[in-house]
């Protein structure tokens, strides 16, 4: 599985396999793609990206998947494609476009420790594994560790709960290493997190229910998005802010990177709706990542056409 | 391993706001071990909820006494995770 064209994206990997997976994509398109580290989890594991680059000091759009552990699809869905943005780069004329004018960093595995707990202990762990100082509890809910409206409503305080956000905002060393690898790159114009389930692109706000300054654009983009996206399966997608759509929540990453001026900062919640939640069949992987693609093409797009 | 065994997965359809607002009751018995893989926000939007075992009856009893609809996700969620294990073992060997 060292070869990137041959690696098995239609199924479920362990952290190790997925690492093979990245090293095969890097070893494969030398020119384009590298890997970098930004940092490490708690329990010491790497945090990997790929970085997708044609040229020196471009702009560039984060991609980030795996932030909630059990959220294995979206994993396997931002591995994939990892791969089909090397094999489109000089045959897709959109993406050639893209790449020749902006990077692309692609975080497969945002929560690595808890990836590996998922797989060899606990099948439904959706936090990091820190442990918390004064609590038999582990885990920060990565997700409402970000520095916006952190504390606020819909993240608990309680250390046993699936969304505790943590004593202050960035403790998590996870959320720590991207929020400081964001502040040094400063040309960071896209911003897109990767969650599941329940078949969403979302939008800031979720620390607050008021629409974001960008609302008429960036709701165009979304649903433009969802069509891109609906077009090959069908597959039905929401669009809207979080709090709208969802509920309110603070201290997520997409309203921290448009406060602090990435307006394009989506979140997609791939992915089912009514069947398997979390445990979405593997031979759902490829519809799924081919969709997504979609989607995050089009939304790619507009950041390529839209300089700010 | 922690596992899941007789574990349902219930998805649960709130027709008003009242409705809404008893599950959201319902989230706070923390002694149910409630898993909300969605909360319950709006009527919009169903409420997705992993059950243990010992929780399913008294579960099942507040929602019907609230009249609340739901049905069965997930009948055995360790089942699913088996089966989950066994084809990512298989795709190894592969």
């Amino acid at each position: 599985e060292r070869n990137s064209a041959t690696f098995n994206y239609a199924t479920y990997h362990t952290l190790d396999n997925l690492f093979k997976g990245l090293d095969a994509i890097v070893l494969d398109f030398k020119s384009l793609v590298t890997k970098q580290q930004i940092g490490t989890s708690t329990e010491g594991r790497p945090l990997y990206v790929l970085k997708f680059s044609t040229g020196a000091s471009r702009p560039a759009i984060w991609i980030d998947a795996g932030i909630h552990s059990r959220e294995w699809i979206t994993q396997a869905t931002a591995l994939w494609v990892g791969y089909k943005l090397a094999t489109d780069y000089g045959k897709d004329a959109s993406i050639t476009s893209l790449l020749n004018k902006f990077d692309v960093y692609l975080l497969v595995v945002t929560n690595p420790d808890g990836y590996v707990y998922s797989h060899t202990a606990d099948r439904m762990w959706r936090k990091t594994r820190a442990p918390n100082s004064g609590s038999r509890c582990i885990g920060v809910d990565p997700n409402r560790n970000w520095n916006a409206g952190f504390g606020g409503p819909g993240a608990s305080s309680d250390p046993c709960s699936d969304s505790y956000r943590g004593p202050s905002a960035e403790s998590a060393v996870e959320v720590k290493n991207i929020a400081n690898f964001i502040r040094s790159h400063g040309k960071i114009k896209g911003f897109v997190s990767i969650h599941s389930y329940s078949q969403l692109l979302l939008f800031p706000y979720g620390y607050k229910c008021t629409n974001p300054a960008h609302y008429t654009e960036l709701n165009t983009v979304g649903r433009s998005a969802a069509a891109a996206l609906s077009s090959l399966y069908g597959t039905q997608y929401k669009v809207g802010t979080i709090c709208s759509t969802i509920y309110q929540a603070s201290g997520g990453s997409i309203d921290w990177t448009y406060d602090i001026g990435i307006k394009y900062s989506f979140a997609f919640e791939l992915r089912d709706t009514g069947r398997y939640g979390f445990l979405l069949p593997a031979t759902q992987i490829l519809p799924t990542a081919q969709e997504t693609y979609l989607g995050l093409k089009k939304i790619m797009e507009h950041v390529r056409d839209n300089p700010y | 391993v922690k596992t899941f065994v007789g574990h349902q997965v219930l998805r649960i359809k709130a027709s008003n706001d009242d409705q809404i607002k008893e599950l959201q009751a319902l989230e706070g018995l923390t002694h149910l071990e409630l898993d909300f893989w969605t909360e319950p926000a709006n009527i919009d939007n169903p409420v997705d909820v992993r059950v243990p075992f010992h929780s399913l009856q008294s579960v099942k009893s507040y929602l019907e006494f609230n009249n609340i609809e739901y049905s069965i996700m997930i009948n055995d969620l360790q089942t699913v995770i088996d089966s989950e294990k066994q084809e990512m073992e298989t795709d190894n060997i592969k």
